[in-house]
């Protein structure tokens, strides 16, 4: 492991751990630098797998998983403070997150070209993987490894599974598997789906026609737009200060409906929405 | 302008720290760090519509783990079963109940290579809403221990 990357005093950080944990660069392709924060298992990082964790977007950054959703030590409300998670995942494997493209989080590019697309980031994390298997830490090539990831890496992790499988020969690595959690799989199926859902949680009733441009709009609206938390229906809606100038949320919605007429008015009205809460 | 229900000042607030850049060596000449990259998302060029090519090679060669908490309305658990319904993959175990503490994690379907869960009372974020669940089917996917 490379003794540079090791993270020795983590601000924040209250109580003991029981495992290493490296934050550090991975090269992608030419010019993309991937910001990675690797936590080792704290039951037997030699034996454990390795896990890679990506959150989605496009274009956000999986420091969200590592430090709200799967990570070792999530950040208390107060933004300087970190917690003991219990349920960490690190629990039973090691687990590599990775700011992927270049321009998410601290990864960065060389020349500030942020544009990219699905092919592109799927070869780059791939040549992230080989750095991370090669040259940071070879120790961990013989383990078994697993690809995992949240919403829009439903696109990133088969894209990039496949690259591992077809890379095989070249460049072997132990992998066994690939998990998904609320990923993206199917625009169509996605869009069609949450209709049926929407209208089996009692958003909106079956009166008028559903295939009508005007009553999927309605519908959208509902479910998007109206103060429901899109992300957990029963959950509260926590007001949001502004917490950046571009949101999860934003992201997220840029996934749905995409090819419907609507779409740029409901990416407007969230925008607008300025914490009116319901 | 945030639209609510959506709250990462606290990761902002932590990343930006600038002990904390210094601790996991970020240099100075990054940017600041936001959780979401209007740039990156505005410019994406989204090549695929569906990834049902990519899993028909995956579930031929390696196991795989669809699954949803099943109140998320951004990816929602209905259209990932769709989805994998329609790869026609042999059933090898038929939909039944998952356990976590003795009460009930949600759904399982296994077919060949892909299995299928979902996690009860979950939204999008998964491992954040219901983390022991989360960990048991994690577990029990990699090791291959029933859910």
């Amino acid at each position: 492991a490379p003794d540079s990357d090791e993270i020795i005093d983590l601000p924040g950080l209250n109580h003991n751990i029981s495992f290493r944990h490296y934050s550090g660069y991975l090269s992608g392709a030419e010019g993309k630098h991937l910001h990675y924060w690797f936590v080792e298992s704290s039951r037997s990082p030699a034996d454990d797998p390795v896990v890679l964790w990506m959150n989605g977007g496009p274009g956000c950054s999986s420091m969200e998983g590592l430090l709200a959703e799967l990570g070792p030590y999530p950040v208390n409300p107060d933004g300087k403070t970190l917690k003991e998670n219990i349920y960490a995942w690190n629990k039973m494997a090691n687990v590599l997150f990775l700011e992927a493209p270049a321009c998410v989080g601290y990864s960065y590019d060389t020349n500030g070209d942020c544009a990219t697309g699905d092919d592109e980031v799927s070869f780059s994390n791939y040549l992230a993987l080989k750095d991370f298997f090669t040259n940071k830490f070879p120790e961990y090539r013989k383990n078994e490894f697993f690809i995992t990831g949240e919403s829009y890496a439903g696109v990133y992790v088969p894209t990039l599974t496949v690259r591992v499988l077809e890379g095989q020969q070249d460049f072997n690595i132990n992998l066994q598997g690939y998990a998904i959690g609320n990923g993206l799989s199917s625009y169509k199926l996605n869009d069609d789906s949450i209709i049926f859902f929407g209208y089996f949680h009692g958003l909106f009733g079956d009166d008028r026609s559903c295939l009508l441009f005007l009553q999927v709009a309605v519908a959208s609206d509902i479910i998007y737009n109206q103060g429901l938390n899109m992300y957990n229906l029963y959950d509260d809606c926590p007001a949001s200060p502004s917490a950046g100038n571009f949101s999860r949320v934003e992201a997220d919605l840029s996934n749905i409906f995409k090819e419907h007429k609507s779409h740029p008015e409901m990416m407007l009205k969230a925008r607008k929405r300025i914490n009116n809460l319901t | 302008l945030d639209p609510p229900c959506t709250n990462g000042t606290n990761l902002l607030m932590y990343l930006n720290t600038p002990e904390v850049r210094k601790a996991i060596h970020i240099p100075d000449s990054v940017g600041k760090f936001e959780l979401c990259s209007d740039e990156v998302n505005h410019d994406y060029k989204r090549e695929y519509e569906s990834m049902k090519p990519q899993y028909e090679f995956l579930t031929a060669r390696v196991r795989g783990l669809v699954y949803n908490g099943d109140i998320d309305m951004a990816c929602n658990f209905l259209g990932d079963e769709w989805f994998v319904e329609s790869l026609g993959l042999r059933v090898v175990e038929g939909r039944k109940v998952w356990t976590e503490g003795g009460q009930v994690g949600g759904y399982v379907k296994r077919f060949e290579n892909l299995d299928l869960l979902t996690v009860r009372g979950a939204g999008h974020m998964v491992p954040e809403d219901k983390p022991a669940p989360a960990l048991k089917m994690i577990t029990s996917f990699i090791f291959k221990k029933p859910y």
